[in-house]
């Protein structure tokens, strides 16, 4: 492909690592956690950080967790491979 | 010797919910022979994605060409010119083009995300339309199999025997083709944006659509369960279809379920319903637009504010950043560019009655280009002529007017080389 490749950007917010009955639509004084997005052809990565709703300010050394889908090998996005790599330059894309 | 953008009006119409669930994008099963006629006349994105999977902080973003943390919007309780930046909206800019700029149904989400009001007068030239039966929505107006009346997630209904005996998704029609007549009367450039209700929940739709989509064809979802390397964060429990009525009775677990599997089949099967009635509107509306003579001079965008999931991971909902909750559809007519202009008394948007027609759409294939619901601004901008606004700087709380999504236009021309293909037919015409 001689195209540049082109990238999707999306977040969704949480008030809490596991689920909770305001997990869904947490108003904003309940986030605690922000997943960040990053979705090309080829994969989408997900990060989710620790938030701070007062500022509006993500802890960048706060990930509470990853998640690596490979659309060739996995579309449906069910086989999270985020454990299998490391992933200093693909934080630095996402950034 | 047309330009395409010569004096366009803009026909954005954006629907609650929906996936790519389209027999354009390739779905064999779901019935939607009118958006299909559109996609036909227009460039179909594949890969188009919202920036977040939740009705206001999805709208706000892609109404204003920003991003969620320049909106400052992550849930529903806040309005950005107050709480983030004044920043202006998309039909706001068309309206200090020049454009009578009108809202039916629901384009922004209802609520403080809007200041109550839509975001009028900055954004519309006239009060925003609601239609009047919203109100019954979250009402019991569905049949049981008790004969009584509940509030369920599955609510096929006699249209003559809800409370007005409409609904209000035709209502919205209804007054967007009146609106469309009266554009035409005045002769005025106009930008009317159409928002649907459905397939929201409550799936609510007329009883005559479940035909389209007999019981033996319904699956489930190719992947049902919750992937077990899925975090625990990223997991949504879908509390909102948890309290209807019909699924409160399944007693299901909270926060992973299963939903029962007869009552996953019976979920799909309404929302492709519900596509199905949208479609019918869809169509009424658009046919509307040839009848009033305007399809030769408007520019009609097609789109959602985000997916849902149909038990894909074990979810029923939307408020995620799996693909299915985000991917949208995207399709945008352009008369001039995306297709030919119409010859004179030629019919681009017929009614297709999805009860008669057999459905054999062609698949779009491109562009493939991933694309975001929040270059809908300065595309649509460019599209029509407008000055394209400029790109915003890193930090833009204090800047009204730019924009955090790059105009998609730059990916139409993937098509010229199909319509070099027509042209010969065409000319025959």
């Amino acid at each position: 492909n001689d195209r540049e490749p082109t990238i999707a950007f999306s977040q969704y917010p949480r008030p809490a690592d596991t689920p909770q009955l305001n997990s869904d639509k947490p108003d904003l004084k309940d986030i605690r956690v922000m997943g960040y997005s990053m979705r090309t052809d080829d994969y989408r990565y997900t990060l989710w950080f620790g938030f701070n709703p007062d500022n509006f300010t993500l802890n960048l050394d706060d990930i509470h967790a990853g998640e690596v889908y490979f659309v060739e090998d996995d579309p449906g996005e069910d086989h999270n491979v985020y454990e299998n790599f490391t992933h200093d330059k693909l934080t630095k894309k996402l950034f | 010797d047309r330009e395409p953008q010569d004096g366009m009006n803009v026909l954005f119409i954006v629907v609650d919910d929906l996936r790519s669930a389209l027999g354009c994008y390739g779905d064999a099963l779901v019935k939607s022979p009118n958006i299909d006629q559109l996609a036909s006349q227009s460039v179909v994105f594949q890969n188009a994605y919202a920036q977040q999977a939740v009705c206001a902080p999805s709208r706000v973003s892609f109404l204003t060409g920003r991003r969620p943390d320049t909106t400052r919007l992550y849930d529903f309780n806040s309005y950005w010119r107050v709480h983030a930046g004044n920043y202006s909206t998309l039909p706001q800019y068309f309206k200090e083009n020049g454009y009578v700029t009108m809202s039916v149904g629901k384009v922004f989400h209802p609520g403080i995300s809007s200041n109550h009001n839509d975001d009028y007068p900055y954004s519309w030239s006239i009060p925003p339309f609601h239609p009047s039966s919203e109100k019954y929505e979250n009402t019991k107006t569905c049949r049981g199999k008790d004969g009584k009346l509940h509030a369920n997630l599955v609510c096929p209904v006699d249209v003559s025997k809800v409370p007005e005996g409409t609904l209000p998704d035709i209502q919205s029609t209804e007054e967007g083709i009146r609106l469309l007549n009266l554009m035409k009367a005045k002769e005025k450039k106009f930008f009317l944006a159409v928002g649907y209700h459905k397939p929201h929940i409550p799936l609510r739709f007329p009883q005559e659509f479940l035909k389209l989509y007999p019981w033996e064809n319904i699956t489930l979802a190719p992947d049902p369960q919750v992937p077990k390397k899925l975090p625990s964060v990223a997991y949504n429990p879908w509390m909102d279809i948890r309290e209807r009525e019909d699924v409160k009775a399944l007693n299901i677990s909270f926060p992973y379920g299963p939903v029962p599997k007869h009552f996953q089949r019976r979920i799909r099967q309404s929302y492709f319903a519900s596509i199905s009635y949208l479609d019918a509107q869809v169509g009424r509306l658009l046919s509307a637009l040839d009848d009033a003579g305007l399809s030769d001079n408007t520019i009609v965008v097609f789109t959602a504010d985000h997916g849902w999931s149909l038990g894909e991971h074990g979810e029923w909902a939307k408020y995620s950043n799996f693909g299915v909750a985000l991917r949208v559809p995207l399709m945008f007519y352009v008369p001039g560019l995306t297709t030919f202009f119409p010859y004179l008394g030629q019919r681009l948007f017929p009614y297709i009655d999805p009860f008669s027609h057999v459905s054999s759409p062609a698949p779009q294939e491109k562009p493939q280009e991933m694309v975001e619901l929040v270059s809908l601004f300065s595309t649509l901008s460019e599209l029509a002529g407008l000055r394209v606004p400029q790109t915003c700087p890193e930090t833009s709380f204090h800047i009204a007017l730019c924009t955090e999504g790059e105009s998609i236009v730059q990916y139409f021309d993937t098509t010229k080389e199909e319509e070099d293909d027509d042209e010969d037919d065409y000319v025959d015409k």
